[in-house]
């Protein structure tokens, strides 16, 4: 009946920076733009019962109640992206032609529970 | 230089190619895309400042290039790999072969044009309706001296098969446009490659439009979709065009040359492509009923 003691707030499931510079890769000569992006990254843990407040579906709020009763037979929800951006990068391609180009899901925005 | 790691291999992947591209030589970006850039990235710094959640409509359409109203996640601007043969000279009307100015006779096909001696070409016009009993009656073939012909060619093997054209644009850029009226400008699907020098006879070349070469036009549009020169499935692996511009009338013989050569000089052409990779768009999520 006693509920588990909060873990420290930093360790909750939330977003991480992470900035992927194409000069740090080595590609700035072929790519034109942007010189890098924000792509960040999740990470933390999803207690019972702070899930609820995660951007948690019900699912997660329920195998996170379960690992509170068996945490060895049932394991916490995970923290994963759950909302993501789209980037365009302008670059040269092979055939020396300018390209921009569009790709989806390429910043987390947001973590969620699931 | 040297093998890429994993994570490069990954990363590449990620971002739809096999390897790292190496440019010969950077070349200048063209404005169009630096534009179609900064107004994507505008768009997605506009949708993350609203950070609420949007509905189908409001959200950044990904896979839509907007400013050119079309599908697609893929913008290319192909560079004209064709060398300007005539170098804006005008050319002689040997185009009917044989003679003794016929390109066998003489080699590569370099041509001077006497003016006063006009091109001798086939009828434009449809053959006229066979009068029953009577004789069929010729229209007196065109007669514009030919100022400029410019073999375009557009290396296209950098497109994944997967990719679906929504626009194929022909970008036209010569200074001022035509000198005066009655210039003409045409465009013709080029012979194969076996074909191609001196053994290409104009008449092996599919005629795919005529249109007026306007006085200031100095950037032409030409869809090549709507041409019906390519279809929406995956494009060929290059493209190859003749541009020609016929002289119009009215011009000296000297500053019609002089007006060919400029034009030539100046002549320059590119060719936009947006595709939509299927693999790589996700269908926008539909409204909740």
């Amino acid at each position: 009946t006693v509920a588990p003691a909060a873990p420290a707030p930093d360790r909750i499931c939330r977003p991480h920076q992470l900035y992927v510079s194409f000069r740090d890769v080595g590609w700035h000569d072929w790519i034109i733009a942007p010189r890098g992006f924000m792509a960040n990254y999740c990470r933390g843990s999803c207690p019972f019962p702070l899930a609820t407040q995660l951007n948690s579906v019900n699912h997660a709020i329920l195998q996170s109640l379960m690992h509170s009763v068996a945490p060895a037979q049932t394991p916490l929800p995970c923290c994963i992206p759950v909302r993501l951006s789209p980037i365009s990068v302008l670059f040269y391609d092979n055939g020396d032609n300018v390209v921009l180009r569009h790709y989806e899901d390429m910043v987390v925005d947001e973590c969620g529970c699931r | 230089p040297g093998p890429l790691s994993p994570q490069a291999v990954a990363l590449l992947r990620a971002l739809g190619l096999s390897e790292p591209p190496a440019p010969r030589q950077p070349r200048p970006v063209p404005p169009l895309l630096w534009r179609l850039f900064r107004k994507s990235q505008e768009k997605l710094a506009a949708a993350k400042e609203t950070q609420e959640p949007q509905g189908p409509e409001q959200q950044a359409q990904p896979c839509r290039v907007e400013e050119l109203g079309v599908p697609g996640n893929i913008v290319r601007l192909v560079p004209d790999r064709g060398k300007l043969r005539n170098q804006g000279k005008l050319l002689s009307g040997s185009r009917a072969g044989g003679g003794a100015d016929s390109p066998q006779a003489r080699g590569p096909p370099r041509h001077r044009l006497n003016p006063s001696r006009p091109v001798t070409r086939p009828p434009r016009a449809p053959c006229l309706p066979f009068p029953p009993g009577g004789s069929v009656q010729f229209e007196e073939p065109a007669l514009a001296p030919l100022c400029v012909e410019k073999p375009l060619f557009f290396n296209l093997s950098a497109l994944a098969p997967q990719e679906q054209p929504t626009l194929v644009r022909l970008e036209l850029a010569c200074a001022r446009g035509a000198p005066g009226p009655g210039w003409e400008l045409s465009l013709s699907l080029a012979p194969g490659p076996q074909l191609w020098g001196w053994q290409a006879h104009w008449h092996h070349r599919q005629l795919l439009l005529t249109q007026p070469l306007l006085p200031g036009q100095d950037t032409i549009h030409l869809d090549l979709l709507d041409l019906g020169l390519v279809g929406p499935s995956a494009l060929p692996r290059n493209l190859s065009l003749v541009l020609e511009i016929l002289a119009g009338g009215g011009g000296d013989g000297n500053g019609t040359e002089a007006a060919c050569t400029s034009l030539g000089r100046s002549l320059e052409a590119s060719l936009l492509v947006v595709t939509l990779h299927p693999q790589q768009c996700r269908p926008l999520a539909r409204r909740r009923r």
